[in-house]
């Protein structure tokens, strides 16, 4: 995050009743609102840098509904989205809310069934909110609650500790910070390219947490490893211990099913080993005929026993590997329970143009790109963001797999991104052209094969980041603000100085925050902010091919 | 192009064919500028003479019927000095561009493609029985990092940092012979990039074998000083 102290999450909203506006210059001055509200808790903060506006919210993700909203980043305080403690807690804010042995957490201000002796009027700064658990009496053994059993009037929680080094099944929800491999190498930073160059990024992979040096796993190894900073080793595993049966980080058990399956048939534990053209199963720990590395070893936490039809690697259903070498693999017939429909259809939609009509509401293509080119979260996923924009509560808008959508009538297709930080962007898609161009398209004749976006002149690409012709003008024929001017708007977010390689130069419409409507500027009407200005769509350019590909699946 | 689909009619429009002086397809190649080619150094091993070989531009099918089509003789062959299975074609005149022949764009200098990105092959090589023999197919496939795919199950450790692999772990689809020297395109920023021209393969499309191609952000300074110079 920009603000130090907050995690951010772009295009998101909060709809908390306990909420405060302001309007400021900066980021940061929200950031301060926040941290001196003086008449609630203040858990997060929204921003619109734009409008410079500046909600200060009692709530956090954690236990409001987050929404779409364009222009807008929820900045959430850490310390209220840990859920694990450093020392004895009292500073724990997480939401557990249930003891030990299970017992469910009465709320910190009912009397009942236990009267407490604190409460969050008489501990105003121990956040006792909810029902959750807490320290607000500094009990070495951490937080605790008051329990709804009537028998037992308190409890410890048992809340995981944050330095606690040890990884689960193989490790791919390691987030810890070892950072050494198990022969004593340093590991190299994700987001360097040095020593070793590589093709985990960060930023394109940020559901992979490649944090720092971090050992990771975000290929399904056996355990987390890292590119070494020694130029003589590539990358090595790291030694990290697994943490113990009854550790409080193991994941929550299972309910096996024995006889059907739910969605993708993860918890499938049964004995069926045929797959569904009647092939016979190969034992997992096998390596004929099929050579594989789903291995018992590999994916120590799948029950991948004898040859049983399992879902180890989030496939659509349950599969074996076969007997038969001349079939690698194939999905097996499990029953689903109850009249469950199955996961996402599989099949391929019909050719689409890569392009949208009206709002597209309509569009059933197969774009699964934002216009920033992060990845689309499959609309049956809750991960990394948790949303109602489901199959079940939208039955007409075809909501399959990951694909640019418009379920709710915004202004163009989108998706929620994968991306913990960004909840949702407008899809890497143009508007259908209204008519076919009667006039032929000029021709490049010198095409650009430098690797930098030229400056665009006349005419954009895309969104109009890169677009630094002279139009000052917006859609309705207002007269840009100079970038530069503070009258009639005042500003501070986008000035040549904040954004000075954006070229914010005269009063040109620019598109300094990759707007997905295109360049804009401040106007000279003080009833209206800002605008968006009118230019046109360049001609041929390298990798822009007119005809747009199918873009087939590979299986 | 083992499984994947036939393309629609000049969607890759930087694709070229590579053929023999007398019109036998063999390779593929990428435009990259409007007199130069990308394809793969081991294409050129029938002969070192540039009229040994002649380019086709602006085409869909293997026969090239297509009034579309331009054909060009070779004017001159810079193969990568080190011995990399890239090399570039100079034309003998420039391609007119248009919207059925038009440059891929190149990649930035040392970017290396993140591991899981989509990225597509294209060409008229082998199809296996999959279909579409004899129009241009693509198919499209992640990209693998070089740690997975040197795995000893996968490639064991032949592949270099100049190289990079795609495809699917579980087979099915790749490119195959024929398709050497064609584009690997990625998209990103609302265009295609050629990331890889198409190299070797264990067999073509199995399991645990993916395509290698050879990795272009590694020779961009050499590519832009061989169009410089040349």
């Amino acid at each position: 995050s920009d603000v130090e102290g907050y995690s951010k999450t772009e295009g998101a909203w909060i709809l908390s009743l306990n909420k405060r506006t302001y309007s400021v210059n900066t980021v940061a001055e929200c950031a301060t609102k926040c941290n001196t509200e003086t008449s609630f808790t203040c858990k997060s903060f929204i921003y619109n840098e734009k409008d410079q506006e500046c909600w200060t919210a009692a709530a956090n993700s954690k236990t409001d509904s987050v929404f779409r909203r364009s222009s807008t980043a929820l900045y959430e305080k850490n310390a209220y989205l840990l859920e694990c403690v450093n020392g004895i807690g009292t500073d724990y804010r997480g939401t557990k809310s249930k003891t030990n042995s299970g017992k469910i957490c009465q709320r910190w201000d009912s009397s009942y069934p236990h009267r407490p002796n604190f409460t969050p009027q008489s501990n105003p700064r121990a956040d006792l909110d909810s029902n959750f658990c807490r320290n607000p009496d500094g009990d070495s053994n951490g937080p605790w609650c008051y329990t709804t059993d009537a028998n037992t009037r308190w409890e410890h929680c048992n809340v995981p500790s944050c330095s606690e080094e040890c990884i689960v099944c193989n490790g791919v929800n390691y987030r810890g910070k070892i950072s050494t491999t198990e022969n004593g190498f340093t590991c190299q930073r994700w987001d360097s390219q040095k020593p070793h160059n590589h093709g985990y990024n960060p930023s394109t992979l940020p559901q992979k947490y490649l944090e720092e040096n971090y050992c990771r796993n975000p290929d399904g190894d056996p355990r987390p490893w890292c590119f070494t900073t020694s130029p003589s080793k590539r990358w090595e595993f790291c030694s990290i211990p697994r943490c113990s049966k009854s550790s409080p980080t193991e994941p929550p058990t299972i309910i096996p099913e024995v006889d059907c399956v739910t969605n993708q048939g993860l918890a499938y534990r049964g004995t069926i080993a045929v797959t569904e053209t009647g092939k016979t199963c190969q034992s997992w720990s096998a390596q004929t005929p099929q050579t594989h590395n789903r291995t018992p070893q590999n994916y120590p936490c799948k029950d991948l026993d004898n040859n049983y039809c399992r879902n180890p690697d989030n496939e659509r259903r349950p599969w074996c590997y076969t007997t038969d070498p001349a079939t690698r693999w194939e999905y097996c017939n499990v029953t689903r329970c109850g009249n469950e429909a199955a996961p996402d259809d599989p099949v391929i939609p019909p050719d689409t143009e890569n392009c949208y009509e009206g709002n597209g509401s309509n569009y059933r293509g197969i774009t699964s790109e934002t216009i920033s080119g992060k990845k689309c979260q499959r609309w049956s996923s809750m991960t990394p963001h948790k949303h109602d924009k489901t199959q079940e509560a939208f039955p007409n808008a075809d909501l399959r797999r990951n694909w640019c959508r418009n379920p709710d009538g915004d202004q163009a297709p989108w998706c929620y991104t994968t991306d913990p930080a960004v909840r949702w962007e407008y899809c890497n898609l143009e508007k259908c052209p209204t008519k076919p161009s009667g006039t032929t398209r000029p021709i490049q004749q010198e095409p650009s094969t430098n690797t930098q976006t030229p400056a665009e002149r006349d005419c954009k690409t895309g969104n109009g980041e890169t677009y630094r012709g002279p139009t000052s003008v917006t859609v309705l024929g207002v007269t840009c603000q100079a970038w530069s001017a503070q009258t009639p708007h005042q500003h501070s977010s986008f000035t040549p100085e904040t954004h000075p390689t954006k070229g914010l130069e005269g009063n040109s419409c620019r598109n300094p925050d990759g707007d997905v409507n295109g360049p804009w500027c401040y106007t000279t009407d003080r009833n209206k902010k800002w605008d968006y200005c009118q230019i046109s769509d360049s001609g041929l350019e390298c990798g822009t091919p007119v005809v747009k590909p199918k873009r087939c699946f590979g299986r | 192009i083992v499984g994947g689909c036939v393309s629609k009619p000049h969607s890759w429009p930087w694709q070229i064919s590579l053929r023999t002086s007398n019109g036998i397809h063999f390779c593929g190649g990428t435009l990259i500028h409007p007199q130069w080619v990308l394809t793969a150094t081991h294409c050129l091993e029938r002969s070192s003479r540039p009229s040994a070989y002649k380019v086709l531009l602006g085409v869909h099918t293997e026969l090239a019927t297509e009034p579309s089509k331009q054909e060009m003789r070779l004017e001159k062959i810079v193969k990568e000095p080190n011995g990399a299975d890239i090399a570039l074609l100079k034309l003998e005149r420039p391609a007119l561009i248009n919207e059925k022949v038009q440059p891929a764009c190149l990649p930035e200098k040392d970017y290396i493609v993140p591991s899981g990105t989509e990225c597509y092959v294209t060409g008229w090589g082998e199809t296996q029985g999959t279909g579409g023999d004899g129009t241009l197919k693509e198919t499209g496939f992640p990209v693998i990092e070089n740690r997975v795919c040197n795995r000893p199950a996968y490639l064991n450790g032949r592949v270099k940092d100049h190289e990079m692999c795609a495809g699917n772990i579980e087979g099915g689809t790749d490119s195959c012979q024929g398709d050497s020297g064609g584009p690997l395109v990625c998209y990103a920023q609302n265009r295609f990039v050629v990331q890889g021209v198409t190299s070797w393969g264990l067999g073509c499309a199995n399991a645990m074998k993916p395509g290698v191609y050879a990795r272009v952000s590694k020779f961009v300074d050499w590519i832009d000083r061989t169009i410089k110079t040349n």
